[in-house]
């Protein structure tokens, strides 16, 4: 039974993207699934992450959204044994044409729709922002991950977050859950960060998931090998964490 | 002779916000001069920073753009003596009727034509994406500051704005100029800030900013007061190094 959930914050550099590669590849590694992992952020950075030369790109994620070629002609299965729809930079400029279509918001369900099946997991990395991308990944999407860090304005951009999700179940009538909230870039050494964990935890109660991610320079320094944290350093708090994470991920839907 | 300067990049959580108020703040502190940040984001992130209820407002930034306020209806006189265009997430339900608008990238431009006279700066927040805000940004600015944090994905982020800035120069014909780039969040103990910074300094030469902006807890624990880094750890080396690029933005113009 497959399972569709998008990395979601309108806040920027939060971890969304280092959550989605990282959890992508832990599926694959740790518990053998069938995992595709969707960028739909121009930046492209979850594909980069995975070691896929973004710049020399013939097909991408645009070109399923706008029908020009199916999901076979752009996966790539990328080292890891996670597969990819990638994007580049070049999708940014579909965004105004996109946003003019009817059913602008359903284009990736749509595109998804007849290959979610071959998977135990898709997962998609949204940029940070609540425009069309965004809008098409918890379209598409059963449940929403929301990566926070452990600073003020990282709290704050819950309101944001919240915001739409509710705006994606009532107006847009998909009754998307929330899969949970997880605390990313915790430095322990700091009275900020447990105060942020804390108030998280205050507000989502067992939405939140027990795994919380450390700050750690590996986990900054993983995409550019184009590898995940638990190759680029298998013994450290960062994979240990996301291993984590990653299970309990697998134990919230077997 | 007024000056406008957009702080862009559209990687997520590069320090956009931070540096943007922490100029203002800076300017007026230490060089008495006469600052309007606009924020066109709507996270809202600097004019929270800056004490200002964004929940609260009346009128915002969008009602500028869409015509229905003057900017002397909605600027705000935040306690640290910036003068603030603010916004909050409503701003977002406008992006795409206004990019359906004739002329959608001048719109603040031509909010700003009266009233940048007024003003020694005229500073402006953006969002983390190359959307009609952003570009809105570009276009009322006559240079940009790109803050770059440590990391290999906020240097690949550098390829984004070289083509969001060429496209304002050429398709929308506007001659924005680099202010400069300015490294942050630099962790001295580690390697990887030290080779991100070396890289930009090579790319961009006199280009890049002398001031490097370190990571520090104090420069994240601010905006919860809304108070600058000036005010809230004045000895700190967040307020050291930003009263350092303040003096070099000064020096750049004087
Ligand atoms: N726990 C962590 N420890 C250290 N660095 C981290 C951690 N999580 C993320 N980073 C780094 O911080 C930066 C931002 O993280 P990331 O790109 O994953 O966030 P994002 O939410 O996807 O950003 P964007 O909003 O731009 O898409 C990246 O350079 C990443 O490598
Ligand atoms: N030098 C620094 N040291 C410590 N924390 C920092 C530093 N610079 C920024 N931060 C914190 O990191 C987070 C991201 O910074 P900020 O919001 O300024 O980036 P941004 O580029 O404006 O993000 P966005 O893309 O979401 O607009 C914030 O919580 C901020 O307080
Ligand atoms: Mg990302
Ligand atoms: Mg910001």
């Amino acid at each position: 039974m497959s399972k569709t959930l998008a990395v979601f914050n309108m806040k920027g550099g939060v971890g969304k993207t280092t959550t989605a590669y990282n959890l992508a590849v832990g599926l694959v590694k740790f518990h053998s699934a069938k995992v595709l992992l969707v960028d739909i952020d121009p930046q492209g950075n979850s594909s980069v992450s995975l070691g896929i030369p973004i710049w020399e790109l013939e097909l991408q994620l645009k070109d399923v959204l706008q029908k020009r070629a199916t999901v076979d002609e752009v996966v790539i299965f990328s080292k890891s044994g996670v597969h990819v729809i990638p994007s580049n930079i070049l999708l940014a400029e579909e965004e105004i044409p996109i946003s003019g279509l009817p059913g602008r918001e359903l284009l990736l369900r749509k595109a998804l729709s007849n290959i979610s099946n071959n998977y135990d997991f898709v997962l998609i990395d949204c940029p940070p922002n609540i425009g069309v991308f965004s809008v098409n990944a918890l379209m598409a999407s059963q449940e929403v991950i929301i990566p926070v860090d452990m600073s003020y304005l990282g709290l704050l951009g819950i309101n944001a977050v919240e915001r739409a999700i509710t705006m994606v179940r009532s107006a847009l009538d998909h009754p998307i859950e929330l899969a949970g909230v997880l605390g990313t870039r915790f430095d322990g050494r700091n009275k900020l960060s447990k105060e942020v964990l804390s108030s998280l935890e205050q507000h989502f109660g067992s939405k939140m998931f027990q795994a919380v991610i450390p700050e750690t320079v590996k986990l900054r320094e993983a995409p550019s090998y184009g590898i995940s944290i638990y190759d680029h350093d298998p013994t450290g708090a960062g994979a240990q964490a996301y291993e984590d994470f990653v299970t309990e991920i697998v134990s919230q839907y077997e």
